[in-house]
């Protein structure tokens, strides 16, 4: 049990400090970084103690999670749940409004990342209320209600409009 | 890859809905209560989740309300397996109080279920594929003892 | 000790009710609105027991609390904590980031109940990261972080500015 | 109502920041982790609640990390009674390991200092006037004991 606590904890440690790394890298020169970090509390029995997450936001000194604003924890949080689903890999990720505490800056740090990862063999399909998240997609499925409250779909190939200066200019840095 | 998916009477769904053009990056828009994490537990619920995981709901609650034939309630979903380049049919249907799984139109038990999709690269059981809505607040809120429990989970 | 209870069950009941009907009212005709119930579970020690909070949006049919979508939650929520406040007055109100969940009808529902609401004996100060809502205020405090991370703020009047056609709509109904 | 904040060396404020032009309904606004929720921060701390109401901190966490002087951090508040219309400055500074409360630049206990706002219309025991971010997405989630306790604690 400790093995495999052990291999789960590395690998996921590995993850959780690129994937934040990458995550929270400004869009703006100097593209500083902010790096996190997973601890074991006890090395003998692992699995009964607990793991302490520590982040340092990018230009911030160290301050524990719940002394962060509310969009610094969430970025955190999402970087550790991308950071288990690394270590099993999965064709698909279907993700529900996570950038919910975003603010403008962070939702277009989010599009980088997902547009980075997203290809044939990881896609990846986000329900969001931000249009400044959704317009960078490839499709949109969307979704209302009929006068008797039951859901209706309708679905839109995005890739047939070209992409705004701004978004390629995202990717490329 | 999601290709595309199939739902029949399955909680906001009435009657039956093909819902397509799912490509490497796709998003679920809408108003508030219109139904977008209802996809997102149509996929989970046909990948063979407990209903319990589904909002805490019984099967009988992921039935469309006013659904005419309480026992026809499915979801399908078309899956392109990238390596061998083919689209396999999956299905979980709910009749009467139990789940019928479907992998290309063969009825199988859960277990084979589980298995055949883990030869298609999709795991189940990890439920590593989706992020529920809250599931990032709530992580942020946890505390070392938590953190440790979702690592041991994963592994 | 239940009197107390009871005198506060009552009053937050009925405040419940009514805001709940007010904040989730339609902005376009037939103007259909939603309701929100308070019951004890146990009518003889009634804080031993729970509270059971339940409400139904507009035109749709009863279902338990956690089977409603996240924005209806988060909408019946606010509902709630309003109702608490409505028990005992105060002078102010200060809310943080208590839209991050809805959409752009509720954010304007939101809106309307808090411009009706808001005068010089009940002011609002409102945190938020939507400008579908922050648009709406009569002065905008604005913060941001130099570039020592410490944090400089920035005051704006808009009441210098005049009101959109649209927002002077929204009041109107 | 709230007119103006001073504001010293209390959390991500460095030096004296006045914020003024509070109206009926005013928005503060910003980035992630820019200062808004210390904003808060600062008028709940101001009138009275306890420094492990504010994200679970120490008061020592409360004071900006790199005051030149770790004894000076203050929050004054200047308030609006709108029945006599006169302008109360509301003050609470740090010094050393306690706080010390004033109104109207006198120095009172704390009892004084919540009888004394009380008869401005102000309840700093009642908790009412704030809600806290992630306040809404936890009621959301709780059940009816917790609604319950929510309404002993306001009668
Ligand atoms: N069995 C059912 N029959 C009919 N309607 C149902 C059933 N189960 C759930 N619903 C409805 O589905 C709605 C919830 O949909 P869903 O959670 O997908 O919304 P959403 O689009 O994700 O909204 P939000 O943006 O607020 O999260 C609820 O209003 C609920 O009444
Ligand atoms: N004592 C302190 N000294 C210096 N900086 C501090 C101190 N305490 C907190 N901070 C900083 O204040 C920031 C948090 O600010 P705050 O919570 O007000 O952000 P916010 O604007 O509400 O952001 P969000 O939109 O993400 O909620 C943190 O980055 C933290 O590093
Ligand atoms: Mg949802
Ligand atoms: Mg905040």
């Amino acid at each position: 049990r400790k093995s495999l606590f052990m291999k789960a904890f590395k690998k996921i440690s590995k993850n959780l400090t690129s994937i934040y790394s990458e995550l929270t890298r400004e869009l703006e020169p100097p593209f500083h970084r902010g790096s996190a970090h997973l601890a074991l509390e006890d090395n003998v029995t692992p699995f009964n103690a607990g793991v302490k997450f520590t982040v340092i936001p990018p230009n911030k000194r160290f301050q524990e999670m719940d002394q962060l604003s509310g969009g610094e924890k969430s970025v955190a949080a999402l970087a550790f749940l991308f950071s288990l689903q690394g270590f099993k890999s999965t064709p698909f990720l279907i993700l529900d409004e996570i950038d919910a505490a975003f603010d403008s800056v962070n939702v277009l740090k989010l599009v980088r990342y997902v547009k980075h990862k997203a290809n044939r063999n990881l896609q990846f399909i986000v329900i969001s209320l931000k249009e400044l998240f959704y317009v960078h997609s490839d499709s949109l499925i969307g979704i209302c209600r009929e006068r008797d409250s039951t859901s209706a779909s309708f679905s839109l190939d995005l890739q047939q409009f070209t992409e705004s200066k701004e978004a390629e200019q995202l990717l490329v840095q | 890859m999601i290709i595309s998916l199939e739902i029949k009477d399955f909680k906001s769904y009435k009657g039956i809905h093909n819902i397509s053009l799912f490509k490497e990056f796709s998003c679920v828009i809408g108003p508030n209560g219109s139904g977008k994490s209802n996809i997102l537990d149509a996929i989970i619920f046909v990948l063979g989740q407990k209903a319990s995981a589904i909002r805490g709901s019984r099967l009988s609650e992921l039935v469309y309300f006013g659904a005419a034939d309480k026992t026809n309630t499915y979801v399908k979903l078309n899956f392109l397996h990238q390596i061998s380049g083919k689209i396999y049919p999956i299905m979980r249907k709910i009749v009467n109080t139990e789940s019928h799984y479907y992998l290309d139109d063969r009825l199988l038990s859960y277990k084979q279920f589980a298995t055949e999709l883990a030869e298609l690269g999709i795991n189940i059981a990890s439920k590593n594929f989706f992020i529920l809505q809250g599931d990032v607040e709530s992580i942020a809120m946890q505390n070392p003892k938590q953190i440790a429990d979702h690592i041991e989970k994963v592994s």
